[in-house]
């Protein structure tokens, strides 16, 4: 079951990794940058995770939805990982107005690995196509919700914030389900 | 099949990203590094993928065989991925010794999908255990050596290097694997 790897992939290989590094990240960015105002609200000191249930993910979240802009990125960690030295791992931190046009700063990310469960159900050879691929978004979103709760590295770090791509025809659908967290 | 989506997903979300501009990184290198017989031989302009038949990856190849030193990073190379603005993908250049104390220059790296199949391993949650993972580990070689020899843009840009374990014993059998490639 190939969400079932990629969940324990995500875990493994990056979110236990990241997420213990991210609260002194974002105080970094705070020291940094000059709006006292960052990372107000209860929700935003977390990395947001987003997870469309059609897995088509954007690689920028402005082209999603006009009252989201990048800010800025957090600082880089540095890893060596698997002999690359100093690999570098960062979350972009994004701001995303509400509907009295207030604004709000987040760090928020689509899960990666359903790049690859989509680019998986267009490929011939890898044993999957379109119907199967929601089920797979289901089992990975599952899996690593099931994880996470277990994991003490990651604990109130994150949010996973699953897409229903019904609310498509709405152009505000992402920065107010964001918002909502 | 574990070993099968992290095969796809080293391709779709790095292998295929990475691979076409493996040669410009290493122009570029070059250009900046005054060592001119930087990677003259053949072999050597290639990206060199080690996989363990145990999975037992180090984060620094010196480690394993001290005729291996880390020399450089190729220049960091930033894509845009899944609202990750400029996340950075880089190699790391090591230099090998032979047995006539002759230096030569490669990109190697150990496939870091091989640390989720020993850290799933250890997972009690995970599904399964240290009799599977070699099963795993070549099966995601296999897999991996299918899907780059069908693509375009990997094409004699890599060479995959299968690590069996049983020369545990020789001290130097990291860099004499390493030059016959
Ligand atoms: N958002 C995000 N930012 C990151 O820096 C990052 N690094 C990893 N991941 C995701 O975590 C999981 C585990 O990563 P791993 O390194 O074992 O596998 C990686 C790794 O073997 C290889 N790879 C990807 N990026 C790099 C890189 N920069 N250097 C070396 N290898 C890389 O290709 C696999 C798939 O990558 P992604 O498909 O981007 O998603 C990964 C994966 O789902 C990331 N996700």
């Amino acid at each position: 079951n190939v969400a079932h790897g990629l969940a324990w992939s995500f875990y493994l290989g990056y979110l236990r990794l990241v997420l213990p590094y991210l609260e002194s990240s974002i105080e970094t960015f705070c020291a940094t940058h000059r709006s006292t105002q960052l990372f107000g609200g209860r929700g935003s000191r977390k990395l947001l995770i987003l997870m469309p249930l059609n897995a088509k993910i954007s690689h920028k979240l402005e082209e999603e939805d006009d009252r989201i802009r990048f800010y800025d990125n957090l600082p880089n960690n540095e890893i060596d990982r698997a002999g690359v030295r100093g690999r570098v791992y960062k979350h972009s931190v994004y701001r995303v107005m509400d509907e009295h046009k207030k604004v709000h700063e987040c760090v928020v990310e689509y899960a990666t690995p359903l790049l690859t469960l989509y680019n998986m159900s267009h490929e011939r050879t890898a044993g999957f196509g379109d119907p199967e691929r929601r089920q797979q978004v289901l089992l990975f979103f599952r899996t690593l919700q099931d994880i996470l709760e277990h994991s003490l590295e990651c604990r109130n770090r994150y949010k996973l914030i699953l897409l229903n791509d019904e609310h498509e025809d709405d152009p505000h659908f992402l920065s107010k389900t964001i918002l909502k967290h």
